[in-house]
């Protein structure tokens, strides 16, 4: 008896010296809100809210620091570790061409940033090639050899009626043959319910075994993102994403979301329409972005 | 959305979540749920089924009044100026148009004025070619406004009816890119002082609230007369159009429903409405 009414004096002390109720449900209204501004998925906000109440309930007043401010910290904290590591570098083949397989949603940006991986890379004293596997946007193939001319990269090309699937594979049988380490995929934008489109890009995937395959998607998503990067993701098993058009002042919440629903790494960022624009991802930039 | 249930607090959680799903943004769908409560407290709903019924009506009254239609111009051509940010549709919303115009009768010809992208001059001539449609075009690097100017000679002296203008994707951001827009629709303006009779923004379906910063931005610098939603053919609801037509009195009139050129429709604010609950 005399231990429970001791621990009861003893907590109720301590309460005047930690985080409340109070205060954190304010802070976190707040935060819910541009969270969602952010364009931050409904559900992953929820639950992302729940995690900091949890982890800020109790925790001991910093001194000279505002309890709102307090909460902000622990909800800053969890965003970057949400949506670290720090840098997710692209993963290498230990023998034979690497290949990279980009996809995504339509207008994406996936043949611009082809072209800027194959600079980048070329950049690290590599050797790649342009695999242009989308037959089906008017001049997508040229569009992208034009990209490979300003970098003077090769692009693999098939005019002759073979699908993706074929192109791919014959732009591989090449690769070895010219001594190209990385062999880079553009493929068609397509939604993740169009299931023959979908089935293709598996197609691809099957026949060329890529070692990264990176889903390029818009900084400017809304909602959507966490269906169509689910639907990529389950049926590829991608291996990044990289996030485009962060030039722009769209807060990129659905990054969040995305790597809520796929855990997987943003491994790139792209930041202009130049063929130079393309960053490694930093978390903690996004995250100060997103909470506006 | 279970129907035939009683309504509880939990029923309105689940309303908003569509509604935020869809991408109504968080000021409209307070608005809204509001609007909802306030019918609910003064004619007590029984169930589910009305209080949907009754947020779809609120709905289709936020969007009532929004004039679709097209303004054509008294004297040949009504130019048409598309504009919008990187990727969101602009071009194959021009082959669209052009064979919705086509269909109708009318002589259509269009102007490339994305002079900078990559092959977007050829993307445009093979849509062109498609539909046996004239494609103003100077080369590469060329300045977009002197190919309007050309475009709008090349429209008055052939007798069109309808001059399409493709611009450059550009985030609104860029500030010598929105002038540059400016400039096209000044030297327009100066050979044409109606036009551009319709300046349309289009959208991608896809993108969150910063579609509402898109369309400020754009209605700011250049004026727009409507938006082209694109790409609700996908899981994107596009409930930008809200926020967009409430703020800014910009209507919505066509959407994108595919990639080929037949897959366009006008505006149609009740089907809107049942799509984002589809
Ligand atoms: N500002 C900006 N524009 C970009 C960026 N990445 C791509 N773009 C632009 O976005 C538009 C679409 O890029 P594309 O590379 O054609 O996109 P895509 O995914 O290949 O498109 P589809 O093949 O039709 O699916 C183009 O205007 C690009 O110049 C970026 O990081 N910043
Ligand atoms: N599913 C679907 N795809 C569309 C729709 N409209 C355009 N697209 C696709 O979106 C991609 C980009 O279309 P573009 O017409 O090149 O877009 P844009 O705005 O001209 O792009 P930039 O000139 O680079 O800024 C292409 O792959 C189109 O086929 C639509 O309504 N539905
Ligand atoms: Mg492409
Ligand atoms: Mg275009």
């Amino acid at each position: 008896a005399i231990t429970q009414s001791f621990s009861k004096v003893f907590s109720g002390l301590l309460q005047r010296h930690r985080l409340t109720d109070e205060n954190i449900d304010e802070a976190l209204k707040e935060v819910r809100t541009a969270l969602l501004a952010a364009d931050v998925n409904f559900r992953v906000v929820r639950q992302f809210i729940d995690n900091v109440r949890l982890k800020a309930v109790g925790q001991t007043l910093i001194q000279n620091v505002r309890p709102g401010e307090q909460v902000i910290k622990v909800v800053h904290d969890e965003l970057i570790e949400l949506m670290g590591p720090k840098h997710s570098p692209l993963e290498f083949s230990t023998e034979g061409p690497t290949v990279i397989m980009m996809c995504g949603l339509q207008g994406s940006g996936k043949t611009t940033t082809c072209g800027k991986l194959a600079l980048r890379l070329k950049g690290q004293g590599r050797h790649p090639l342009l695999v242009a596997a989308d037959i089906q946007r008017p001049a997508a193939v040229r569009q992208l050899q034009v990209l490979g001319e300003q970098i003077s990269v090769p692009v693999h090309a098939n005019t002759n009626g073979t699908a993706p699937p074929g192109i791919c594979q014959e732009a591989l049988t090449k690769a070895k043959g010219d001594g190209k380490d990385v062999v880079i995929l553009d493929t068609a934008g397509r939604l993740h319910i169009d299931d023959p489109l979908m089935k293709e890009l598996e197609e691809i995937a099957r026949v060329t075994r890529p070692h990264q395959i990176l889903l390029v998607c818009d900084a400017m998503l809304g909602q959507d993102a966490v269906n169509s990067a689910k639907s990529f993701n389950e049926r590829l098993a991608i291996h990044g994403l990289i996030l485009t058009k962060m030039d722009g002042d769209a807060r990129g919440g659905a990054a969040l979301s995305i790597k809520q629903v796929t855990g997987k790494p943003i491994k790139f960022i792209g930041v202009g329409e130049k063929i130079e624009d393309i960053e490694v991802f930093h978390p903690d930039r996004l995250v100060s972005r997103m909470l506006g | 959305f279970r129907l035939r249930r009683p309504i509880d607090p939990q029923v309105l959680e689940e309303l908003e979540e569509i509604l935020y799903s869809a991408d109504v943004g968080g000021e409209e769908v307070a608005r809204v749920m509001e609007r909802l409560q306030a019918a609910h407290r003064e004619k007590r709903m029984e169930d589910t089924d009305q209080l949907l019924g009754r947020l779809k009506e609120e709905l289709k009254v936020g969007l009532q009044g929004m004039d679709s239609g097209l303004r054509w111009s008294a004297a040949p051509p009504t130019v048409l100026l598309v504009v919008g940010v990187n990727g969101s549709g602009k071009t194959t919303t021009i082959a669209k148009l052009g064979k919705r115009f086509q269909d109708e009768g009318k002589k259509v010809v269009f102007a490339a004025c994305d002079t900078f992208r990559a092959a977007a001059m050829e993307q445009l001539q093979i849509w062109a070619d498609r539909l046996g449609i004239d494609l103003v075009h100077h080369q590469q690097g060329a300045d977009p406004a002197s190919v309007a100017f050309d475009a709008v000679q090349a429209a008055l002296s052939r007798k069109t009816d309808v001059l399409i203008i493709d611009t450059a994707g550009r985030l609104h951001t860029k500030d010598h890119l929105m002038r540059e827009l400016d400039k096209v629709v000044r030297v327009v303006k100066k050979k044409l002082p109606d036009a551009p009779h319709e300046t349309l923004l289009v959208l991608d379906a896809t993108t969150g609230q910063n579609a509402l910063t898109q369309a400020k931005t754009f209605r700011e610098m250049i004026g727009l007369t409507g938006v082209v939603m694109a790409k609700l053919d996908g899981t994107a609801k596009g409930g930008i159009v809200f926020a967009i037509y409430n703020q800014l009195q910009v209507p919505v009139k066509f959407v994108g429903l595919g990639e080929k050129m037949e897959d366009l429709e006008a505006f149609d604010p009740a089907a809107f409405v049942e799509g984002m609950f589809g």
